[in-house]
């Protein structure tokens, strides 16, 4: 899941 | 960070110096969308609260301190320092229409019930409809200036080359979330008619006007 620890998008 | 990434987030960075560099050089903010502005900022300070809990890397956190400066900064040059200039007359576009849905939607459909992340849910999906009190403006007053259309062109080409990027890494990496993907597919949408005049008109070194 693309969480908030893993987020690298802009 | 792939190729279609990083042209999405320089172009995502022209358009904020092109704005800036429209209402710094001509002193006014005529054309310009107030509302927009306002929903913009929202976008950035709700997504980056992250700047204080995660690091991703130099580059990542530059750019969150960019977004979110110049977006505010732009705020500020409206509202206080050029609020002269501004056109609110045309600039009619009700935001709470998209903010009330938008905040419910992000309440709904999100990746985790946690504070970080729905607002992190809530600035991904009014992102992709912030721009639309512009267009309306556009719309109504049948004509923008040139500058303020390649402003327009490049914030819509952002989104659609992270679209590109996220086709890339689905293939080569498993990567997706659909959030920011249907996001950014709506977002994109919105633009294509201002794409379409875009191409025909202003690239052929005509004004955008449009047909009464």
């Amino acid at each position: 899941r693309y969480s908030v620890l893993t987020k690298d998008e802009l | 960070m792939n190729i279609f990434r990083l042209a999405g987030d320089l172009s995502h960075l022209l358009a904020i110096i092109l704005l800036l560099l429209k209402i710094w050089t001509t002193r006014s903010c005529a054309g310009v969308s107030g509302k927009s502005q306002i929903l913009f900022a929202i976008v950035y300070v709700t997504r980056y609260l992250d700047l204080f809990s995660n690091f991703v890397s130099l580059y990542n956190t530059v750019m969150k301190i960019v977004f979110v400066g110049s977006s505010l900064g732009t705020v500020y040059l409206m509202y206080m320092k050029f609020k002269a200039t501004y056109d609110h007359n045309h600039d009619t576009f009700r935001i709470e229409f998209l903010l009330l849905p938008v905040a419910g939607l992000s309440l709904l459909i999100n990746h985790d019930f946690s504070v970080l992340e729905i607002l992190w849910t809530f600035s991904i999906y009014l992102e992709s409809v912030a721009i639309l009190p512009q267009l309306f403006m556009v719309s109504k007053t049948g004509e923008a200036e040139s500058i303020t259309s390649h402003y327009l062109f490049a914030l819509g080409s952002y989104r659609a080359l992270y679209l590109l990027n996220w086709v890339y890494r689905y293939y080569f990496e498993g990567f997706w979330d659909p959030i920011a993907i249907v996001a950014g597919v709506v977002q994109t949408v919105l633009y294509c008619d201002f794409f379409y005049l875009y191409v025909t008109k202003v690239l052929k070194g005509k004004k955008l006007s449009l047909p009464a």
